[in-house]
């Protein structure tokens, strides 16, 4: 589910996201002016009501788990933990974009969260999950 | 491919069927490594009280939460553990009668729940405890044992698992730790025989744990006795390929 946020909370959450960003060297001043395709974190909330896993989900009701969308554009800035293969995919792309796609835009960097609910018997469990919540996107 | 220009990229659009949407919630079931798809549970006139087990895990999930957001301090066991299951207590048997000492409560369990390759960091049996007259204001030993062996012709074989010192005119949650008997049961499912608790008053005498104030699945459902594991994933859950 993908909530509209309320413009200012949006407004700081990108101003957030882009020095988050600026930090992992997302952003690169040649391709500033290109904002739309940049690779960022975008708002995702998962509702587990809205899934009807609530007969079974003790908490939580949703959770943000955020979603990384955009392209990643080379060169990449020297802070980028790039793969090897993905520059080389990025390099072919240049030489044919209409058979390689560019590199895409991942997460790079996530969080677990932790869940509560019944199992077969009734027995309730507590399980952490592992990288479930984007903390940061960029391109490997 | 290869021929032609490629398409500009956009997200899929098409809308999943019925069966696909079932099989793609199944699979991201089965990579959270959780019970297969939601099941209405039933609720009995019985269930609208809360349960003790229910209650602790929502304190112990409210724990977790302000524990990821504040970066404070979590219970002990929390932090060094993946999953946490509560068990409620399926079968209880008493000892109790005047004529026959020692007197013990014991407790069983249902662990086949356990997901596989879990290993136990620790283990707790939380049992209720409301004030007791009777002795008056005497100091009580509680012990826990786990029934390794029954016989028919004596006592059954018991190894020790905890001991806790209180005052009969106390009312608390009672936590022993379990943490060897369970390590034991996760090896070998069947040879799980239950948990023995017995009372002594400080002269040494054997006493009733009911009269020691200490409540058994005939309490009310939010002090029924029950079971806490906490275990470690010792590796990531199997994704089937569709």
């Amino acid at each position: 589910v993908v909530r509209p946020l309320r413009k200012k909370r949006q407004l700081n959450k990108t101003i957030q996201m882009q020095h988050l960003n600026q930090h992992l060297g997302i952003f690169d001043d040649g391709h500033g002016s290109r904002g739309r395709d940049v690779c960022r974190r975008h708002e995702l909330y998962v509702s587990f009501r809205d899934l009807g896993w609530l007969d079974w989900v003790i908490a939580p009701q949703g959770y943000s788990a955020y979603y990384c969308e955009g392209e990643c554009n080379y060169p990449l800035g020297h802070r980028m933990n790039s793969t090897n293969h993905a520059t080389m995919q990025a390099l072919i792309h240049l030489m044919k974009p209409e058979v390689v796609p560019k590199v895409c835009c991942v997460p790079t960097e996530l969080s677990a969260i932790s869940v509560l609910y019944y199992d077969r018997s009734n027995n309730v469990i507590l399980r952490k999950e592992h990288n479930m919540v984007v903390q940061a996107c960029g391109c490997h | 491919g290869g021929h032609g220009p490629r398409p500009p990229y956009v997200f899929p659009q098409r809308r999943l069927g019925v069966q696909e949407r079932r099989d793609l919630q199944r699979e991201i079931l089965a990579v959270l490594g959780l019970p297969e798809l939601p099941r209405r549970r039933p609720s009995p006139a019985t269930s609208r009280q809360p349960a003790s087990a229910p209650l602790f895990m929502l304190d112990l999930y409210h724990a977790v939460a302000n524990g990821d957001d504040d970066g404070g301090p979590l219970q002990p066991h929390l932090g060094r553990s993946d999953l946490v299951m509560s068990f409620v207590n399926m079968v209880e048997r008493d000892c109790t009668l005047d004529y026959q000492e020692p007197h013990w409560k014991e407790f069983h369990f249902d662990l086949t729940q356990i997901p596989a390759g879990e290993i136990v960091t620790a283990a707790e049996f939380r049992i209720y405890k409301e004030p007791s007259t009777h002795p008056l204001n005497t100091t009580l030993h509680v012990s826990m044992f786990e029934v390794v062996q029954e016989h028919s012709n004596r006592e059954s074989d018991l190894f020790f698992l905890d001991l806790q010192t209180l005052r009969s005119g106390d009312e608390k949650w009672l936590v022993l730790d379990i943490t060897a008997a369970s390590d034991r049961w996760l090896l070998n499912h069947k040879k799980d025989l239950g948990l023995r608790l017995y009372v002594e008053t400080e002269d040494g005498h054997s006493m009733d744990p009911g009269l020691a104030g200490l409540l058994g699945q005939q309490a009310p459902r939010s002090k029924q006795p029950f079971m806490v594991g906490f275990f470690r994933a010792s590796r990531n859950p199997v994704r089937t390929p569709r």
